[in-house]
């Protein structure tokens, strides 16, 4: 039988598989256009 | 004969549970290891794609670093004596804004911040009747063949279309609008006009 | 943390700005033109002043990315989320490795930098959780480690100076990791050492195959935390997911990196249950890159025709120091010089009974160590003799002695573990599985019981009906013995027991044949 420490392993194990790692974790941002920097307005999202 | 599992009863058990829980023989029976998505027939290494532990195939041509010569960089800029020189950048094909749809023209105006390509974009919108709405953030614009409910000097109210960019899709909304809280033409810098 | 008095809420203006900055000026490749203007917003913030305000800063600015992480989690989806950040996370990591990267000229102060931002993010790590529980979110960490080592490995001289403690920086921070530690954080832990630039690192890029040993650790801390769910078959999904994902990093490592495979061997074995069956093959029918494997299949192959035959496996581990407790081990090594006293023999059983592995009684490392021991020590005797193993020359020894006692001594449990550590050493062309391959045919021919030859086949037979790949030693052993008259295979009982066992047999031998 599992003890008691293997069933909290299972459970943040199981815990975690619901938002499992997906292969953009691993891999840089890619930039596909050169960045231009420009004082867009203020009301404008800045990030 | 060996009369527990040790034995080849225990094998032959195991044999007839595969047949009716192969779940329970995964471990031993196994998978076939070449339906993993992996080429093990590959005469080259498959570490360098290697798409990563639960990845269904090899990473994207793009996704795999190459040390490409610096002047290839289209975002950095070479750096000779003190100026920085653009390196082919101005090689690259201009953008044609006018020619991309709307949900590129979003994806351009809330990825790329601090940006000229924002203004681009929002410009392009504007063309297009969207409208930004400076104090909810919203890019809004009327929902087709449904006139306002009421209409004053300054104000509407009806039913409105806003780009919603958490579900990343058009919301039909009632909204009370008021034409102040609308942003005016967007100003594309002159040295960007041609495009 | 008692930080001083405005520190937080500088730290996170700082932290923004140099978002800000990473996106609007960088890129992913070069940030250098955005650092060289922060680097004095940082200083004249006192944020440079000394270790300890650093250490802070690092501090506050991990846990700033992590607290946008479960914010984010409560407003919009985990896409948005993710965004955010990478663009927070691929900032601050980028900002740590020019830091890095410019501090001081020689390596140390770079060294220590680097250690404590991966033990500042480990620290956090584990505080979370235990914090959060079953909301741990792995995302941030993964990020954050995998950003790091991207931005530490890029081709920069500064860092090929350091380039082995960067490696061991990581080793270190995810052994200290290591499943068992975090469950939560598993399956992003076998992201990164799946990764395929770890694994370059790692495996193919330091020089003389130095992170090797260090891989091998990394590698049986899954195997460790796997051990207990993979015993007892509890393939639930969770489990399931992190054993597939393990498969396909050994089937890349065993395609790229066999040689790693065939070293650590040993060290796989033990921490592979019983019943891994497929597993374990997959371990052991990596065979050295340089080397070709003969068909098993070509008629009358015999091991003595094979030039490899001569060389005995490269084999990292102490052996004889996995012998414990030192008095058995004496015992043992008087025994096989002296071929007594025979109360060794007699007292073997209880010496591998000693456990404290829970849901067994047999300690399976120390087996397979007394196996491997004493075959090697027979190898070596027989050559001192300038002979070859052979069926005479293993016969009537004191190593022979020990195997046949263990064949015939121990339980139906004992004795499947035994024959399972003699069939662990059939592996590619080598002194050690030829060696062995006489052995297991030595106990079949010369056992007085039929359960020694029942077990024997189960244990051959288990290894070669499962899916693909077989170790090249243990198809020619089996081949051997179904078609060697001497063994009068076909005339045993246990081989006709049931329709089913009597049609597989027939499919083996004909695809043997």
């Amino acid at each position: 039988p599992l003890g008691k420490d293997h069933q909290h392993q299972f459970q943040m194990l199981e815990a975690s598989s619901y938002h499992m790692p997906l292969p953009s974790d691993s891999e840089r941002m890619r930039q596909f256009l050169p960045r231009n920097p420009f004082p867009t307005p203020h009301y404008y999202p800045q990030n | 004969m060996v009369g527990d599992q040790f034995g080849m009863v225990g094998l032959l058990t195991f044999i007839r549970v595969a047949e009716t829980d192969p779940n329970l023989v995964t471990l031993a029976l196994g998978f076939d290891l070449t339906a993993l998505g992996l080429n093990l027939n590959a005469t080259d290494s498959l570490y360098p794609s290697f798409g990563g532990p639960w990845g269904e195939g090899p990473v994207r041509a793009e996704d795999i670093e190459y040390q490409v010569p610096q002047e290839y960089n289209i975002s950095d800029q070479l750096r000779h004596g003190q100026e920085f020189v653009s390196s082919i950048r101005e090689k690259l094909s201009p953008l044609k804004i006018p020619r991309y749809k709307d949900e590129l023209l979003f994806y351009l105006f809330y990825t790329y911040a601090g940006d000229v390509l924002q203004v681009l974009s929002a410009a392009e919108l504007y063309n297009r009747d969207w409208r930004y709405h400076k104090e909810e953030k919203i890019w809004i614009t009327r929902a087709p063949g449904i006139n306002a409910v009421e209409k004053g000097t300054n104000f509407e109210r009806g039913t409105y279309y806003f780009f919603d960019p958490i579900s990343w899709r058009k919301v039909a909304k009632e909204f009370y609008l008021e034409y102040d809280k609308l942003e005016d033409r967007p100003v594309v810098p002159p040295s960007y006009i041609h495009n | 943390y008692d930080d001083p008095q405005g520190l937080v809420e500088k730290s996170e203006i700082l932290l923004r700005e140099w978002v800000r900055l990473y996106a609007t000026q960088g890129s992913p490749k070069d940030s250098s033109k955005a650092f060289s203007s922060f680097i004095h917003e940082l200083n004249s913030s006192g944020i440079l002043k000394n270790d300890d305000v650093i250490t802070r800063f690092f501090r506050i600015c991990v846990q700033c990315c992590i607290n946008q992480v479960y914010q984010g989690l409560q407003a919009g989806p985990m896409n948005l989320i993710r965004s955010k950040c990478y663009q927070s996370v691929d900032a601050l990591v980028r900002l740590v490795a020019l830091l890095i990267r410019h501090i001081g000229d020689s390596p140390t102060p770079k060294v220590n930098l680097m250690n404590k931002f991966l033990g500042i993010v480990a620290g956090i790590l584990i505080q979370e959780h235990e914090l959060q529980k079953t909301d741990f979110q792995q995302l941030p960490f993964h990020r954050m480690f995998m950003m790091l080592f991207y931005d530490l490995n890029t081709q920069d001289q500064v860092f090929e100076t350091i380039s082995m403690q960067i490696l061991t920086g990581f080793s270190n921070t995810l052994h200290i990791l290591n499943p068992i530690k975090v469950p939560g954080f598993a399956y992003a832990w076998l992201e990164i050492i799946g990764n395929r630039l770890f694994i370059a690192r790692m495996l193919a890029l330091a020089s003389e195959q130095k992170c090797w040993a260090m891989y091998c650790q990394l590698i049986l801390d899954l195997f460790r935390f796997l051990f207990p769910f993979l015993r007892n078959a509890e393939l639930a999904k969770p489990v399931a997911t992190l054993y597939r994902g393990t498969l396909r990093v050994l089937l890349v490592i065993l395609h790229d990196f066999p040689d790693f495979l065939c070293d650590y061997c040993y060290h796989f074995l033990d921490a592979i249950p019983p019943n891994c069956i497929q597993m374990r093959n997959l371990v052991l029918s990596a065979f050295p890159r340089n080397m070709r494997l003969p068909d098993p299949f070509t008629a009358n192959l015999k091991f003595e025709m094979l030039a490899d035959t001569a060389m005995p496996p490269r084999i990292l581990s102490n052996v004889g120091a996995m012998i414990q407790p030192a008095s058995f081990k004496k015992d043992l090594d008087s025994y096989l010089k002296a071929r007594g006293p025979v109360t060794f023999l007699s007292e073997l059983r209880t010496n591998l009974q000693v456990t404290n592995e829970p849901g067994t009684r047999y300690n399976i490392p120390l087996i397979n160590a007394l196996v491997l021991y004493v075959g090697s020590q027979h190898i070596q005797v027989i050559r001192s003799r300038n002979q070859t193993p052979n069926m005479s020359t293993i016969a009537h020894t004191s190593h022979m002695d020990i195997f046949q006692n263990l064949a015939v001594d121990l339980d139906t449990e004992g004795r499947y573990l035994f024959l399972n550590a003699l069939a662990n050493q059939l592996r590619f062309p080598s002194s050690h599985t030829h060696y062995f391959s006489l052995v297991i045919l030595y106990l079949f021919a010369h056992s007085n019981t039929e359960d020694v030859q029942e077990q024997i086949t189960r244990v051959l037979l288990e290894r070669l009906v499962v899916n693909r790949p077989h170790p090249w030693g243990l198809l020619v052993t089996f081949i051997e013995l179904i078609k060697n008259p001497t063994y009068k295979f076909w005339q045993h009982e246990f081989v006709h027991c049931a329709p089913e066992v009597e049609k597989l047999f027939e499919s083996v031998a004909r695809s043997c044949m």
